[in-house]
């Protein structure tokens, strides 16, 4: 896969976005590259829920603004835990 | 706003803290401040206090780590996650960790310590993240707040209300948040003991008398005196406030919840699948937009349901409407001739609420036998 662009350095890597999804989404972990299943439905379904909890426009991509959202500190309690 | 499972709480009012250690970034002086005033924050809402503790095990332990620090939770450097907190309960839980690697400040130079701690109490007290951007248990941390004005949002307030109560003064002061703005005017808590108190709907639930007004409910037991005022949306987050009518069917323990032309079915905290449904399913013609009343007589197996100066009676067993309805209220009902607000059955007679007043009715001598106060139930 080429780099991916969320890996330029001040954006959130995918790896970062995975483990957000996963402390704070109840994302299942999975070894499989974030980035190669970054679209498939059930990631997708766990941004959206993210879009959804944080006030969003829900789009259940990875778009500037939810990026920007992921970025900021907050507080390491899940929003939605199993 | 949401709970822990269980709607984990403290189980007493006096709550005791401790701040194990402290940040270097920050006079301990400072820290102190800090924390009394983020734990105030709650304290001025509910009817806990806090008691501070120098040495041995609080309820709520206040510690600085950083990285890994033995919780299976470790932090994760400067930015990202500012700190966490567990729920109420022994040892590590009310506690609250916060992430030293990040800059702690008493303004917002760096990471305010008060800001960032009233948020974690939020958690030790029993509350879970909320999606309301205002509200101070929303996840991310909101460096637009305004320090010296700070006050909880009213969902906050409503979460921990639905868990604590009020502070001590009585229900029936409103508690506005901690410093009302002119944007967010505190909605007035209905006065328990209004004398021109009048109710939406009320129904049985599981031996206990349920009141609904607006976005609230009374619940009131038979061994308590007084009854305890909540918020609908604690208990059933997703339906609509203001019902028009409420009845439970004992036989299936199970409560219906009417309000416009849908009902719902409620067991418990939980609501079935498959609802809401139109009114229209249980048999009532286009002409009738909305329930005024309605309550379940076991006796008969007959729900009865009211609309205007006429009632329906459905049969529980055949699920369907009896023939010769809809019928005059005053004809089978002699003295209830106002408009029915509420309607329940107890201990054999049925209770018929109309504005201030309730009007007791006794089916078997087919005669109204007192009338009330609508609120007489309260034992004010």
């Amino acid at each position: 896969y080429p780099l991916n662009p969320a890996a330029i350095a001040g954006k959130l890597s995918m790896d970062r976005v995975q483990k957000y999804l996963e402390d704070f989404y109840n994302l299942e972990k999975n070894v499989k590259q974030f980035v190669r299943r970054k679209d498939s439905s059930p990631v997708v379904a766990k941004i959206q829920e993210m879009q959804r909890f944080l006030g969003l426009q829900v789009t259940g991509n990875l778009d500037d603004d939810t990026m920007e959202m992921m970025k900021k500190p907050r507080c390491g309690f899940p929003d939605v835990s199993s | 706003f949401g709970f822990f499972p269980y709607r984990q709480k403290w189980r007493k009012n006096e709550v005791t803290y401790r701040i194990v250690n402290y940040t270097n970034d920050m006079k301990q002086a400072d820290v102190d401040a800090a924390i009394e005033r983020a734990l105030k924050v709650w304290s001025d809402v509910i009817p806990l206090t806090f008691t501070r503790l120098r040495e041995g095990e609080a309820d709520i332990m206040i510690s600085f780590a950083v990285e890994d620090h033995g919780d299976f939770l470790p932090f994760d450097g400067p930015g990202g996650v500012l700190g966490h907190a567990y729920p109420p309960g022994p040892k590590i839980n009310g506690d609250v960790h916060l992430d030293d690697d990040e800059t702690w400040t008493e303004d917002k130079s760096g990471v305010n310590l008060f800001l960032a701690a009233a948020h974690e109490f939020g958690h030790s007290l029993g509350l879970v993240h909320s999606s309301d951007t205002k509200a101070l248990m929303y996840p991310l941390y909101n460096t637009n707040t305004d320090l010296t004005k700070f006050h909880l949002s009213q969902d906050d307030i409503d979460g921990i209300q639905s868990l604590y109560g009020y502070p001590p003064s009585s229900p029936d002061d409103p508690v506005p948040p901690t410093k009302s703005t002119e944007q967010e005017k505190p909605e007035k808590n209905p006065a328990t003991c209004d004398p021109n108190m009048s109710f939406d709907a009320v129904s049985t639930l599981r031996g206990e008398m349920l009141f609904f007004k607006d976005k609230y409910f009374w619940r009131k037991s038979i061994n308590s005196i007084e009854p305890t005022l909540y918020l609908l949306s604690a208990f059933w987050p997703s339906l609509p406030s203001g019902f028009d009518a409420a009845y439970e069917l004992t036989t299936q323990d199970m409560v219906f919840v009417f309000k416009g032309n849908k009902f719902w079915a409620v067991r418990g905290n939980d609501i079935q699948p498959g609802y809401p449904r139109d009114i229209y399913t249980l048999g009532f013609p286009r002409t009738v937009k909305k329930i005024d009343a309605a309550f379940f007589h076991k006796e008969k197996q007959k729900t009865y349901f009211f609309v205007n100066d006429i009632y329906w009676r459905y049969d529980e067993k055949s699920h369907s409407m009896d023939h010769g309805f809809p019928r005059q209220i005053a004809t089978d009902f002699p003295g209830v001739d106002q408009k029915i607000d509420a309607v329940f059955e107890s201990f054999g007679f049925f209770y018929f609420f109309s504005g201030s007043s309730q009007i007791e009715f006794d089916p078997n001598a087919k005669m109204v036998t007192r009338t009330l106060k609508s609120n007489s139930w309260f034992n004010c």
